[in-house]
């Protein structure tokens, strides 16, 4: 059998702050294990801290739409490309 | 930039609008395409040390920054992690500035005095930023790929935490929900930090809902003209001609001779060859001729390079309807004349018809003083506010064709590869120009009063701003030579002496507008994810976007057959309530509305407001008493307040649909 690689694209993660489970010593240990249970191989971009709460990724929209079902996630928004005016 | 600040006021022969010693702890964050930091525009001459407080850094040499250039920083992982590794024989890996952009656009804004500035002796003067002695930052987001929303956030979060007062954002994408849309989430976060953020409106005019950055959090400028131009002559073989405009700077063509002159889509075996898209010209047609060539798909000065490719010794670029009588001048490869649609039309009458077409062009220098101006530029995107039709958008217009200012050393004047000239100085066009304007006139206004929010700094620019010229007659727009609206230029024109001083101001605070999103029937995740907070929108409570405290008025009625707001008689009534805060002197203003039409009354309660001390705030009621009206009908009028020495004007659009 062949394996087809289904292409992956960046997602911004928005995570509700205020539902970190006490478990986690931190907000980023969090953000990471909920991450880690959709895909072991994902990585964060940028973990935002200011001006969301939450961190950008590379998932598949398989992986996009299981984090979405997760605890304390909000939503989990593809990247939008912006061009100069 | 050259010109602008003597057509905003801002210098009066040679003498500047006062800049407060607190401008220099003013700080301009700019996310672009970087910065070039050896431009003249970023030198720091008389400026004391760095802001306290400020926890930026500098991404390039540490030589590169200074106290004018304080900080320096670059986002590149979401583009990367999409495209690939930066390709570094293509662009910098680094905060420097290999496209221009960024470096025009955070020199308007926040550059330095630099004088006998021009692009190839065009536009010459002294050239300075908005706001001279403010500091800039830069946050490098947009790349030769474009510009991706997770490096967007990544350097909106900084900016905010290294500490600036402004930020100046000209590009945009589509148009999301503000709690999807990125630039609009993070300026939330900026605005409840006191942070003013302005954007660029778009240039997907003149056609309606085509408006970016509209969440009224934000601050979204459209674009005019100056007073300037930069004449080029058509004439042709038949002793016509025609008046257009060029930045051309290389070898004439030969003044005592016409040239034979072909139309490009008579030059080409493509159905779009009259384009002059990339390989679309024959060259044994097109060599030793000048080139008509039709605007439209690709960028303006490609279209010269593929005539020159071709072996043609001119252009002349021709606006379709889209773009009408605009002229917008580029620094062309090749001896180029941009000319109006209706000159394009004659000119093209001329080719089609004459069996040995010829011509010749003739380059003139810069003139200053053109009128009407400004103008409303046909790019510039206009309302309706396809998010929220009761906020109007723009929220004003500012100078953003032809402007001359800062560019990069890595790119000539037209950003194409085979451009091997370099200048220091650029001229460009686009909202993305307009925009840091208002930046940099904000920070000007931060300097003079510290204490005002964005909300209040942005109300002053558009209460202050002008619809009219000193004639009388009504800002144009110049895509149909008729009188613009406040779909297209919003409140006005910037006038920023006037904007220093603005009587009254309409407030917004971050509740408000949290409380506008409860209006939108925004649940408490979509809340939470602008806010960063839990806000509950309180049951018994009536919310209306109505009742958002907007410096202007966008009517949203509906035609009899559909109903809505509380009908009586066949009219329909509906009510706006705003709160104006005084921040100048004890005075009494008075409510004046002109008519919109004899179908609509507009009544303001109360129309007198007595303020007997500074910040004492007022609230008043305008109601709006309409018939119906066909689906599609747009009114335009204004309401100002005035004490006699003070004018705080607001538009109001009406539209049924």
């Amino acid at each position: 059998s062949t394996t087809t690689e289904i292409p992956k694209q960046t997602y911004i993660v928005h995570m509700a702050k205020s539902e970190k489970p006490p478990s986690y010593e931190t907000h980023s240990h969090w953000y990471d294990s909920s991450l880690k249970s959709v895909s072991d191989s994902a990585t964060t971009l940028y973990t935002y801290n200011t001006i969301i709460h939450g961190f950008s990724t590379r998932l598949t929209p398989k992986q996009a739409q299981s984090l979405e079902s997760l605890p304390g996630i909000l939503s989990v928004l593809p990247e939008l490309r912006y061009q100069l005016h | 930039t050259t010109r602008t600040p003597e057509f905003l006021g801002l210098e009066n022969n040679g003498v500047f609008l006062p800049e407060s010693d607190s401008m220099t702890d003013v700080i301009i964050g700019v996310l672009d395409t970087g910065v070039w930091p050896e431009s003249k525009s970023f030198r720091d001459t008389g400026l004391g040390p760095v802001p306290n407080g400020w926890r930026g850094v500098c991404q390039l040499n540490s030589s590169s920054c200074n106290r004018k250039l304080i900080g320096a920083r670059f986002f590149s992982m979401g583009y990367e992690a999409t495209l690939g590794p930066i390709d570094a024989s293509k662009e910098s890996k680094s905060p420097r500035d290999d496209d221009g952009h960024g470096t025009h656009t955070s020199s308007t804004a926040g550059g330095s005095v630099v004088e006998d500035a021009s692009l190839f002796g065009y536009a010459t003067g002294t050239a300075r930023g908005m706001a001279t002695r403010a500091r800039v930052a830069v946050y490098k987001v947009c790349w030769i790929g474009g510009c991706f929303s997770s490096d967007i956030l990544a350097g909106m979060e900084k900016a905010i935490e290294d500490g600036v007062n402004v930020i100046s954002m000209s590009l945009g994408g589509g148009t999301s929900d503000y709690h999807r849309d990125s630039v609009a989430i993070g300026a939330f976060t900026a605005m409840e930090k006191g942070i003013l953020v302005s954007c660029s409106a778009g240039n997907s005019g003149p056609s309606e809902y085509t408006l970016s950055n509209v969440a009224p959090w934000i601050t979204t400028v459209g674009a005019g003209t100056l007073d300037r131009d930069f004449p080029a002559y058509v004439s042709l073989g038949n002793g016509k001609n025609f008046s257009g405009v060029s930045l051309y700077s290389g070898k004439p063509l030969p003044e005592d001779k016409l040239v034979s002159f072909i139309y490009a889509g008579n030059a080409t075996n493509a159905t779009n060859g009259n384009l002059c898209m990339t390989g679309t010209l024959l060259p044994e047609v097109v060599t030793g001729k000048i080139v008509l060539c039709d605007r439209g798909i690709n960028a303006r000065v490609q279209k010269g390079e593929v005539v020159k490719e071709a072996g043609g010794v001119g252009m002349v670029l021709v606006n379709t309807a889209a773009n009408g009588e605009e002229l917008v001048a580029d620094a062309h490869l090749l001896p180029t004349a941009a000319v109006g649609q209706k000159a394009g039309e004659i000119i093209k009458e001329y080719l089609l018809t004459e069996s040995n077409p010829s011509a010749s062009i003739i380059f003139g220098s810069t003139k200053v003083g053109i009128q009407p101006s400004p103008v409303v530029a046909a790019f510039s995107s206009r309302g309706p506010n396809s998010i929220t039709p009761e906020v109007l958008k723009p929220d004003l217009i500012a100078p953003g064709v032809n402007i001359l200012a800062g560019w990069s050393g890595a790119v000539g004047p037209t950003g194409l590869t085979v451009d091997n000239r370099r200048s220091e100085f650029n001229i460009i066009s686009g909202t993305s120009m307009s925009c840091p304007h208002i930046s940099g006139l904000a920070a000007l206004i931060k300097s003079v009063h510290p204490e005002w929010s964005p909300a209040a700094i942005r109300s002053a620019l558009m209460t202050t701003a002008y619809t009219v010229y000193k004639t009388g007659e009504k800002l144009q727009d110049i895509s149909t030579g008729k009188p613009s609206t406040a779909f297209d230029h919003g409140a006005g024109h910037v006038d920023p002496a006037s904007a220093i001083d603005p009587g009254l101001v309409y407030d917004i605070t971050a509740d408000d507008y949290l409380n506008f999103l409860c209006a939108l029937n925004y649940s408490a995740p979509q809340i939470y994810k602008l806010a960063k907070r839990n806000f509950t929108c309180e049951a018994n409570k009536k919310f209306s976007v109505t009742d958002l405290n907007y410096p202007s008025f966008a009517v949203v009625l509906q035609t009899a057959q559909s109903g809505g707001g509380s009908s009586g008689g066949g009219s329909t009534v509906v009510k706006y309530t705003r709160t104006l805060t005084n921040v100048g002197s004890p005075a009494t203003y008075k409510a004046s509305v002109s008519p919109a039409a004899e179908s609509v009354k507009i009544t303001v309660e109360p129309d007198s407001l007595i303020f007997s001390e500074k910040n004492e705030k007022k609230t008043y009621t305008v109601s709006f008493t309409a018939n119906s009206m066909p689906s599609g009908t747009n009114l335009f009028t204004r309401l100002e307040w005035s004490d006699g020495k003070h004018i705080v004007g607001s538009p109001i659009a009406l539209s049924w649909t």
